[in-house]
């Protein structure tokens, strides 16, 4: 979902 | 952020930035894979993209433009100031089997068809398997000088640890995104056999050549 689509890794 | 991911950073920071170094201090860039470097400098590129669209922590802005800065001079030095100690014949491996279905699979398997997000999919595939021309190349040489095997050992770390911190956010906030999760293990399997040459070659003191 939405969560997943804001990459918060490098 | 947790211990997991941020010793998976380090170690990835420390792989790039000794790559740059040895390369700078002895002027050579022998035995080191062009095309694997080329391929890093894709990754990142696509990856880091989202600089400029979405912001997440100025810790995560610095790393990604150091990553981006560091892997374009690797380029600069291996393919213009230090050009002719690049050793291309023993870089044979046609990175068009790795770029080609990489963009293939992340038309196939994305989460949303957004440009931004394809690119993304495609830098984590891409990056799973980007290591395999520099282990072409140690196989081919059959050998490789200690402050390479460092900076691969440092290289594949980054990843293992990334999966332990997977495990982690898993456990902790539900996160589970099984694109990176299996690229990541894919890409920390590839470098198995070199883990293994390293801890009893190189650990011991001795020059990573194989058999």
């Amino acid at each position: 979902g939405e969560a997943i689509l804001k990459h918060d890794e490098l | 952020m947790n211990i997991f991911r941020l010793c998976g950073d380090l170690s990835h920071l420390l792989a790039i930035l000794l790559l740059l170094v040895k390369i700078w201090k002895t002027r050579s860039c022998a035995g080191i894979s062009g095309k694997s470097q080329i391929l890093f400098a894709i990754v990142y590129t696509t990856r880091y993209l989202d600089l400029f669209t979405s912001f997440v922590s100025i810790y995560n802005s610095v790393m990604k433009i150091v990553f981006l800065s560091a892997s374009y001079g690797t380029l600069y030095l291996m393919f213009y100031k230090f050009k002719p100690t690049y050793d291309h014949n023993h870089d044979s491996f046609r990175i068009l089997y790795l770029i080609v279905p990489a963009l293939v699979l992340s038309f196939v398997i994305v989460h949303a068809y957004t440009l931004m997000e394809v690119l993304w999919t495609y830098s984590i595939y891409l990056e799973a398997v980007a290591i395999m021309p520099q282990l072409f190349m140690v196989s081919r040489t059959g050998e490789a000088e200690t402050i390479t095997s460092h900076y691969l050992f440092a290289l594949g770390s980054y990843r293992a640890l990334y999966i332990l911190n997977w495990i982690y956010r898993y456990y902790t906030e539900d996160f589970l995104d099984l694109i990176v999760i299996i690229a990541g293990i894919v890409q920390t399997i590839l470098y198995c056999d070199f883990f293994y040459l390293y801890i009893t070659k190189v650990l011991k003191g001795k020059r990573l050549s194989l058999p």
